[in-house]
């Protein structure tokens, strides 16, 4: 569904950020 | 590389404060979303293009980014994130099976059976399990993984678990899966995976 589809493109998104986070740490 | 743990923190933390949101708001659909983003990522895949987004900021990242890892295994880490999707996904005979019969697999000439794959395979599915069996227990699940630093709350100890079994040593030394023998390092492996503090509670 849309709902879902826009659910898993915030985690993809939050995903990625807490990847920089992390590898600037 | 990093422990997997740090991810899952990131990842939970995200995840409690969107439950926390509104009343509407389910645990259960946070979960589900963000093991299949996780068990994507650490399986190598990019799911920009799924999403019909240009596919450079993952990519790059799973070429040059931080590798995850379980006991300091990237493979641990992968057996566990995709199981526990798996199971979140479709439930937890469909991931138990799958994981074993990957096992089996490994056997007939590849890296031989592995107790230690076996271990974060069953331990994702009990994580993912716990993700989606209520709502009380998706955010215990939240609650408990935003604060995680040790992966000993949701991963087995490894110690002692024979790995790299070709088919003729596993059958010599386990017979077969319903084999009594096997069964023993199956109630071992439950042993251990009840253990940790995220089941046990």
């Amino acid at each position: 569904s849309d709902a879902e589809r826009s659910r898993i493109q915030l985690y993809r998104r939050h995903l990625v950020e807490s990847i920089n986070d992390l590898s600037k740490q | 590389q990093a422990s997997l743990s740090r991810l899952l923190q990131e990842m939970f933390q995200f995840a409690l404060k969107r439950s926390s949101l509104s009343d509407q708001a389910s645990a259960i659909d946070e979960n589900k979303a963000l093991l299949f983003v996780l068990a994507m990522h650490l399986g190598g895949r990019n799911i920009d293009g799924i999403l019909g987004k240009p596919a450079v900021e993952q990519a790059v990242l799973l070429k040059n980014g931080p590798k995850f890892t379980l006991r300091k295994r990237v493979d641990l880490a992968q057996h566990f994130s995709i199981s526990a999707f798996i199971a979140a996904a479709a439930g937890d005979g469909l991931a138990q099976a799958t994981g074993l019969f990957k096992e089996v697999s490994d056997s007939k000439g590849g890296s031989g059976f592995s107790f230690a794959d076996l271990a974060a395979d069953q331990a994702g599915v009990e994580f993912g399990t716990m993700a989606v069996a209520s709502e009380t227990s998706a955010h215990s699940l939240q609650v408990h993984m935003a604060r995680i630093t040790n992966e000993d709350d949701y991963m087995p100890k490894l110690s002692s678990l024979p790995e790299g079994l070709q088919e003729a040593t596993f059958k010599r030394q386990y017979g077969t899966t319903e084999d009594a023998r096997y069964t023993r390092m199956q109630n071992e492996l439950d042993r251990r995976i009840d253990n940790c503090r995220l089941y046990r509670d």
